[in-house]
């Protein structure tokens, strides 16, 4: 059980360092044991650092750099021992366009093994989604639900960019 | 494994019997803000047995009963079907497709079925853990919660590797 | 003092209403002294309902729909004393297109008495703005500026819709 | 009365003496994750004599001072200087132009000027309690925050109001 720990343990940090330095480009990331003689009491810590950046905590971190940051261990946790299914309710929310962009062709790799179901306002994210629903609410205060194609998505659904005057 | 079909009849805003068939891919679920995306995650929350009522924003089971408009009636109960393709084997049940129902009612009990057959929450926890589906925190991380992960105590971020492990 | 406050309050509470009802087409809207006989050592109590839906409780509200009952709470304040200025990170985030073109058009109409400072990503905000800064981080891990046109916002800035192809 | 400049200098990702010059209406601030538009709302809350530092995403003083990086030395001290327009007389000082400054040290202390003249901190908050410009829950929202309005106590939120009236 110790041993199966250690090897997830190693597993999930290996993909944990490797995702974040995918969203940032490169940087700095470790998982750490906080009592590594005792792996099965032991806490776990999480070192973060976006490339060129010597912040001390995780806390001076910007609200998409957590976001990246989260997702890192989200994903590693999901290629160590994949879930069945995983779902995403606008995780994304905080992503700059860049952004949105690693995380969508991540979990399009990542759906190989697991089935993702997201929520999502962004468009690159529902680029890579292979069905789409979309709700509506109708007059009468109850959900509505059409399957769409990616052409159906409405333009009110979806955000819009800055320079696309 | 993986999700199949998901039925929800009275649940939240749900009023009609809507079903949202799953790809083994990324189903993206889109729509203008209070439509009812994040109330298809809280249905699958709750209906994998989810006893934390603050993840579906929900303070007692009533919440999750439609509770009607001025054009429509409200709900007597809520139900939730979740279907899920078992040709691989992995729960260790012996059929194809394995469904899970649970119905809750105004004064607040909850009614479990496996394979239409009426089970203990406690069942449903069990087959659940076997097959590695669980609550747990990377399987269903709810809008706006993305961090929270971050923020978990270095303990429970142990336990969150070890339901990986 | 008291006077004020019950003054005060009151265009407040008229301020929210008109604002819910403006950001929502309608609805029930209200706050509420819990101790309208003491209002000095009363707490104040938010009601908030969309148009067309029976919810009971804030918690039920979706993420785009709390960030807006908020914003008219906010707005209301600003409305009724005129702070000199606010400063807004990325409160719209969470909603969808036509929310935050609504949301963009009262800031615009606020901004008569009240000087805004917007942290975005949203188009339409600051297509309303009246100056625009870029910011970017520079190898060294210093920010640099740039006082920007909106022509010049760059696409990666900003979101794009789902169904410009 | 609005605000006029912000000068930051060593101020979190700031390393280099930054002007803004803000409008009478609203300024818009864009960019990517992490680039440091958040650490420009934390200035003005640092500077108007902040003194939560969980709400600037600080554990100590030093952690608003610029880190350094492999490129760039870090910087000794933080400073940041408000220039506020008077010239309607707005706060109770006898000049057209009101400029607050902060500067911190490594050690952890905090110098306040006010038009260049060294003050303590109480005469900052005492000036712009009169102003109407507080730390007050409304007149800067941070990231992630714009809910937060909705889960105050109810005498929270009575103070909220209070402060408004
Ligand atoms: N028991 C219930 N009966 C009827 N309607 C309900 C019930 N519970 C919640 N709702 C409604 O569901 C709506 C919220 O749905 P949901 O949170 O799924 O929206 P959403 O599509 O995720 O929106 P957003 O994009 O803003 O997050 C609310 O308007 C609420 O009134
Ligand atoms: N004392 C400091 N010295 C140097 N850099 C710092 C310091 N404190 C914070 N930072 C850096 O500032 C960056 C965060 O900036 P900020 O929160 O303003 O980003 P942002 O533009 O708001 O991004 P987002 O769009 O993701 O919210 C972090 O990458 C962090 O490393
Ligand atoms: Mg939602
Ligand atoms: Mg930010």
């Amino acid at each position: 059980m110790q041993r199966k720990l250690e090897t997830t343990f190693k597993e999930v940090a290996k993909g944990f360092e490797s995702y974040f330095k995918m969203f940032f480009g490169g940087g700095h990331a470790r998982l750490r044991l906080t009592d590594p003689k005792h792996p099965m009491d032991s806490g776990v810590d999480i070192e973060a650092r976006p490339p060129g950046k010597r912040t001390k905590s995780l806390s001076q971190l910007s609200g998409g750099e957590k976001a990246l940051t989260s997702v890192s261990l989200l994903f590693a946790l999901l290629q160590a021992n994949p879930s069945p299914f995983c779902v995403l309710d606008e995780v994304d929310a905080m992503l700059d366009e860049a952004n949105v962009d690693r995380f969508a062709s991540a979990i399009h790799d990542i759906s190989q093994r697991t089935q993702f179901i997201v929520i999502t306002h962004n468009r690159r994210t529902i680029e890579v989604s292979d069905s789409i629903y979309g709700i509506s609410m109708a007059p009468d205060a109850a959900s509505r639900v059409l399957s769409m194609r990616l052409a159906d998505v409405p333009v009110e659904a979806v955000k819009k960019p800055g320079s696309q005057n | 494994m993986y999700l199949k079909r998901l039925d929800l009849y009275g649940f939240k805003s749900f009023a009609s019997r809507t079903t949202f068939d799953f790809g083994q891919g990324i189903t993206a679920i889109v729509g203008p803000n209070g439509s009812g995306k994040s109330n298809i995650a809280d249905a699958l929350r709750w209906v994998l047995g989810g006893q934390s009522n603050k993840l579906i924003r929900a303070k007692k089971m009533e919440d999750v009963i439609f509770t009607g408009s001025s054009k429509r009636s409200r709900s007597d109960k809520a139900e939730v079907t979740l279907t899920l393709d078992n040709s691989d084997g992995w729960l260790p049940i012996d059929s194809e497709e394995v469904s899970i129902r649970r119905r809750g009612s105004r004064s607040g009990d909850s009614d479990y079925y496996l394979n239409g057959k009426k089970a203990k929450l406690r069942d449903i926890h069990v087959l659940l853990a076997t097959a590695s589906v669980s609550q747990s925190s990377y399987a269903i991380i709810g809008q706006g919660l993305v961090e929270s992960v971050l923020s978990l105590r270095p303990e429970e971020r142990r336990e969150m590797i070890e339901e990986a492990a």
